[in-house]
Formats: C-alpha cells, sequence, structure tokens
C-alpha cells in the first residue's frame, strides 16, 4: 500500500522538482518501489528522470509508469497535455478528485508516489492535494517563500472542511539554506518554534551539485551523492522512510 | 505616454519581482514617473512598496495606484480578487484584453508602467503580455530556467498571432548570477548568441542584499544602493531607459 506525497508550495522555486526527483531517488535506492508523476506543465521532473515522450499524455490521459535508469525508480511524464488539463479540471463537476481516481489502482504497484506540483493552487496542485495521504512542503529560507507559507496552509484547511482532504502536513523542508543570508537562521528558528516535529529536522543547503545535476539529466544520486546536497537529502529521505514505519 | 513592460516568465522564483521591484525603484530615481502593477496574487510586489491594502481590490476592479514611500513611484497593490479572476477571465468573451483596457487610462499619467507576473501563462499573465509594449524575461542561469525559456517565447508569437499582440522582445536580463555554477557562463553565452542585443549587457549577481531588502520592505535603492545587486539593477535600468530613447 503505497505512501502518496504531494510536494506543493505555490511560491515559485523553491525547490520543488529538486525535493522530488532526489528524494525519490534516495527511496528508490533504499529498495522502496518508487514512483514520482509529474503534475507542473513545465515537465522539469520528467525531463531529469527522462520520462519526457513527445506525444505522450500526461497521467490524466491513463499514461502508464515509465521505468527510469535507476532501478526501483518509474515516473509518469508531465505530457503534453497537462496544461489543457487546468481548464478541463475547472469545468468538471468531480474536477478535484481526478487525480485521486487515477492515483488509486497505482498504490498496490508501489511503496512511495511522490507528486510534484507546479507554482500555484489552481486545479493541478489541488487535485494533488486531494489525491495525497502526506504533503511535504520545501520552503526557501528567504521572505517572500515565508509570506507564501500561511496562505498555503490555509488552503489545505479550507480542503479538509470543503472537500474532505486527509492529507496531513509530513514536514516542512527547508531549501537552499544558505548560512550567508541573514534570514536563514531567523526562518530556521521561526518554523522550527511553529513547527516542531512537523519540519525536517535535516536541511538541505545552498549547493551547486543540485543545480548542476538536472543539466546532466541526473538526480544528485547519480551525478554526485556525496555532496553536501546529495547527503542532505539522503538524511532527508530517511527521516521520511523513518516516518512511514510509526 | 507611458512605456508599459511585462516582467514574466512561467519558471517559478528567476526574480520576476525581484526585477520589478529593482528597475521601478531606480526609474522613478532617474525622474520617470513610475507605476508597478502587481498582478501576481501573491502580492510579494505589493508587499515589498507597501501598498497591501486589506480589503482593497486589484487592478480589475478599478483598484487606483497608491504613492510608494520612494517619490515618484506608485503601485496598484495585487489586492484579494485577484486569485479569483484567473477564472473570472477564462470564462469572458475578452477576458485576455481586460488589462489592455484598464491600463489605458493611466499611460498619460506615467512615463513607465511595469507589470509584475505569477509564475504562469495563464490568464493573468496573458492579460499582461497583451496590456504591454514590451516584454521584459528575467532568466535565472540554471537548468530548469533555461529549458522553459522557448516555451515562454514561443507562447508569445501564439498571441502575435492569434491576439495581435503588439509586445515587444525588450530583452532578457540574467539574474542570480554565480560564476561559481558552472552553467552560469554557458547559459550566458548561449544566451548572447541567440538573442544578442535583445539581451541586456547588464548581468544581475546572486547577492545578498537583494534577499534581505525585502524583509525590512524596501527596495535595493532604499536598502543597500551600492551593493553588487544594487549596481547591477541601476545598470539595467540605464540600459532600458536609454532604449525608450531610440
Ligand atoms: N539546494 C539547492 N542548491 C542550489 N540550487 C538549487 C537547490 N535546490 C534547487 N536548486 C536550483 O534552483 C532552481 C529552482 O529549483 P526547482 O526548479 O527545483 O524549484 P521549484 O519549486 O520546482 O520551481 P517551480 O516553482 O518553477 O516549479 C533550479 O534551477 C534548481 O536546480
Ligand atoms: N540576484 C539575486 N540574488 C539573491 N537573491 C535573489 C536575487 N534575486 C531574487 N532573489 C531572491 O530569490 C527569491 C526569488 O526571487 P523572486 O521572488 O523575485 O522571483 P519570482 O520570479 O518573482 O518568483 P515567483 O515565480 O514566485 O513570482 C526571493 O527570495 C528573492 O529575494
Ligand atoms: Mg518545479
Ligand atoms: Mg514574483
Amino acid at each position: 500500500m503505497a505512501h502518496v506525497i504531494a510536494v506543493s508550495n505555490q511560491k515559485g522555486g523553491v525547490g520543488k522538482t529538486t525535493t522530488v526527483v532526489n528524494l525519490a531517488a534516495f527511496c528508490a535506492l533504499a529498495g522502496l518501489k518508487t514512483l514520482v508523476i509529474d503534475s507542473d506543465p513545465q515537465g522539469n521532473a520528467s525531463s531529469v528522470l527522462g520520462g519526457t515522450v513527445t506525444g505522450q499524455g500526461s497521467i490524466y490521459s491513463q499514461a502508464q509508469p515509465v521505468p527510469c535508469v535507476q532501478s526501483g525508480l518509474s515516473v509518469v511524464p508531465a505530457g503534453a497535455d497537462l496544461l489543457d488539463q487546468e481548464a478541463v479540471l475547472l469545468r468538471s463537476p468531480h474536477g478535484r478528485f481526478i487525480l485521486r481516481q487515477l492515483v488509486a489502482p497505482l498504490r498496490d504497484a508501489f511503496d512511495v508516489i511522490f507528486i510534484d506540483c507546479p507554482p500555484n493552487l489552481a486545479q493541478l496542485s489541488t487535485n494533488a492535494l486531494l489525491a495525497a495521504d502526506h504533503l511535504v512542503i520545501p520552503l526557501q529560507s528567504e521572505y517572500f517563500a515565508l509570506e507564501g507559507l500561511s496562505h498555503l496552509l490555509a488552503y489545505v484547511e479550507i480542503l479538509r472542511d470543503e472537500a474532505e482532504a486527509t492529507i496531513d502536513l509530513r514536514g516542512i523542508l527547508l531549501t537552499m539554506f544558505d548560512p550567508g543570508y541573514p534570514l536563514a537562521y531567523q526562518v530556521e528558528q521561526e518554523i522550527r518554534q511553529h513547527f516542531a516535529e512537523r519540519a525536517f529536522r535535516s536541511v538541505i543547503p545552498r549547493d551547486v551539485a543540485l543545480a548542476a545535476a538536472p543539466s546532466h539529466g541526473k538526480t544528485i544520486l547519480d551525478y554526485d551523492p556525496l555532496s553536501r546536497g546529495g547527503i542532505a537529502y539522503l538524511s532527508a529521505a530517511q527521516e521520511l522512510i523513518h516516518g512511514f514505519k510509526r
């Protein structure tokens, strides 16, 4: 029975895709049958995991998982239809629950399923939040990113009230942490005070290896696992998997 | 007669808002009557320029410009209604041209108008691209950001064909440039080869001052104008203004 994890934050460029592909790589390394569903029309996760097949549709056109280079890891790529799905889902009466239905049959075939979300809280992200069991929020330790966090959490509460969402906040993951940034420690302190064990102990540092890996079409595990970014994502994956056992 | 500039890129976190508020600050410093229209529901530009007034609507509810702390600079804040506008604009027959009509009466009162866009190419961004005379594309010198550039340029072409868009590409502005990143020089070289004088000569470096300024509710001009980030945005503003005169 899979754990389904949405990785979402409407703030752009906070490390959603980087978090999905690298947590997934280490989960597969740990022996978990791992799937990544790319639900962002930008298709960045697909391009790293090697799934962009021209002409293929996305999960919303019943696309099936495609095995990645790394064993134990599969991807359902973004597909050309994903951009149009926003309007289709908006018009359809049960448009918010489509992904939940599409993910259901995949739960038996995998141990963990990650869903990469676009930088907004529109239909594709709403579908992911209603399909998932857990929410991981990558948070850049900077001012604008912090500003948007309460909005995202409020939206999840609305989905719990209105749409019987069962998603729990698995954790806030501090990303691109740079000790030279005055806000970095302030943000970390605030997050640990407010969220306690719902904030990952692992903190992802700003590390050039994490930005370079995707340009080689690789996860950090394949590109430079012993980099500071690699070690941090391994540690975050360990925390995530440990949490499954509880 | 104002120059209307859309600052857009569907890739998240590439420096759209940072570019809008800082170019605007230096344009006002140069004596231009400058307006920022915040068309991103996140409202990051509004929170820096001091315009977030609870209960006030956005440009789409006829909200009027509010003077900022810096003289010569005004802002039309994001407003609570902006998020709902996406659906409203999608349903309305001439929904793509609403912002063009709302901006028209403002052109006589300002010399330059910047429009901050959200990280997508949905209705709010489409409206901005159809309301503007010029497009500035902030581009992070990293792999995912480069991947999305051709998609953005293709979309602008579609708007030219389908919706008689008159927007020209004023320039690609390299942001968060970090010489320690292997891709930085590669991206710069590629951009200069393909875009020649449609790429700003000025390059914005990764500079902690640019990330710290918004947390003090300030533009870089008020926070640390002699920082590397401040000097780079001054230089980019000079290039932009010089281009107006041609
Ligand atoms: N810890 C890190 N250190 C350095 N660079 C990073 C780190 N995490 C991500 N990056 C780089 O920063 C950029 C933004 O990251 P990413 O694209 O994963 O964010 P995102 O939240 O998925 O963006 P979007 O909102 O567009 O979907 C990318 O170029 C990525 O390679
Ligand atoms: N040159 C720079 N050096 C260092 N930090 C920067 C620089 N430019 C922007 N930042 C910081 O990087 C983050 C992303 O920038 P910004 O929010 O302006 O991007 P954006 O494209 O507007 O994001 P979104 O897609 O969410 O609208 C912010 O925290 C900002 O303060
Ligand atoms: Mg992403
Ligand atoms: Mg922005």
